[in-house]
């Protein structure tokens, strides 16, 4: 799954997410990644997130509607993303997912559980895109 | 932070690739963030990205690939989707066109397909050859790990098909015969 923030120098904000969803599902199965809040989720007044992983579990939780909204409550990118993956992990200790957080000013965070989840960002003058590995919490 | 514009997203590897493409496109002045988030995705769906994007991946106990995507305008708050996308590859754009196009947010299975054929996209076949290899291997291994629990014949060794087996939602046991069994590899 890939999820996608872009912050347009403007200051405008789209969130996007695409995948193919969970392998030898059942027909008809879907994952998180088309539902909003879920598999990405965006506030130009906030920020954005965009998340992978078990999806049958994370699309229970809203991760990316649940992290926005820590940043509308002061949180940074960082405590956002983490905050998101703790909830599940409460109920589902074994729960593999990866989140990515970033504000409308763009500073950034990613938390994850159950695999080393990692992001790749690029902006302002950047000539390259930066991989961040994120720890399992 | 880096400064804007910016791109930020899921993964590495061959992510990257999309990372770029969507930071780059924004560098023209006529590139909105939504159009970055299309071509960024779309650079996933196209290249495959780890196998868990776009076609060719992620075959369901009929070895078939369906796709599943959103996309949202963080100034309306207005996203578009769709839900188990059959036989059309461009799965972001379709959602971009339900965002553009309807009041609506979701569309799934063959209806997107009918929506995403009546807005131009052409159906195409989403299984390839790796995939269809992959799907008869497992069906070969009796259909291991696979995501059924509560049925007969029992699922962590045989194929379906399945029938029902009666829970009493009272019981003790009951929870905990809802849990996961071992998860086949792979995940959204």
């Amino acid at each position: 799954t890939i999820s996608m923030i872009a912050l347009h120098s403007s200051g405008t904000m789209a969130a996007g997410t695409s995948t193919n969803g969970a392998s030898r599902k059942v027909p008809g199965r879907v994952g998180d990644g088309p539902i909003t809040g879920s598999g990405s989720y965006v506030d130009g007044d906030v920020g954005g997130c965009g998340a992978t992983g078990d999806g049958d579990i994370m699309m229970r939780f809203l991760p990316c509607y649940q992290a926005v909204e820590n940043l509308r409550q002061g949180m940074t990118p960082q405590q956002a993303a983490e905050d998101a993956v703790r909830r599940m992990l409460r109920k589902y200790p074994d729960v593999q997912s990866g989140i990515v957080v970033v504000n409308r000013k763009g500073d950034h965070g990613g938390a994850g559980s159950g695999w080393t989840f990692t992001y790749a960002y690029r902006g302002g003058a950047m000539n390259e895109t930066v991989v961040v590995s994120v720890p399992p919490i | 932070s880096p400064g804007l514009p910016m791109v930020i997203n899921t993964w590495g590897g061959p992510f990257t690739a999309a990372t770029d493409g969507a930071y780059l496109s924004l560098l023209k002045p006529e590139t909105s963030a939504l159009d970055a988030v299309e071509l960024g995705c779309s650079t996933c769906e196209a290249n495959q990205c780890d196998g868990s994007v776009g076609y060719g991946g992620s075959p369901d106990e009929n070895c078939e690939t369906t796709l599943d995507a959103m996309i949202m305008d963080g100034t309306s708050m207005k996203s578009g989707a769709v839900a188990a996308l059959r036989r059309v590859k461009e799965a972001i754009s379709v959602a971009r066109a339900v965002l553009e196009h309807t009041t609506h947010t979701l569309l799934a299975g063959d209806f997107a397909t009918d929506f995403a054929v009546s807005n131009g996209f052409a159906m195409q076949n989403l299984t390839t050859e790796n995939s269809a290899a992959s799907c008869e291997e497992w069906k070969a291994g009796n259909c291991q790990p696979n995501y059924r629990i509560n049925v007969s014949p029992d699922p962590s060794g045989s194929c379906g098909p399945y029938a029902p087996l009666t829970l009493n939602s009272s019981s003790v046991v009951y929870t905990s015969l809802l849990q996961p069994r071992d998860k086949p590899e792979g995940h959204d």
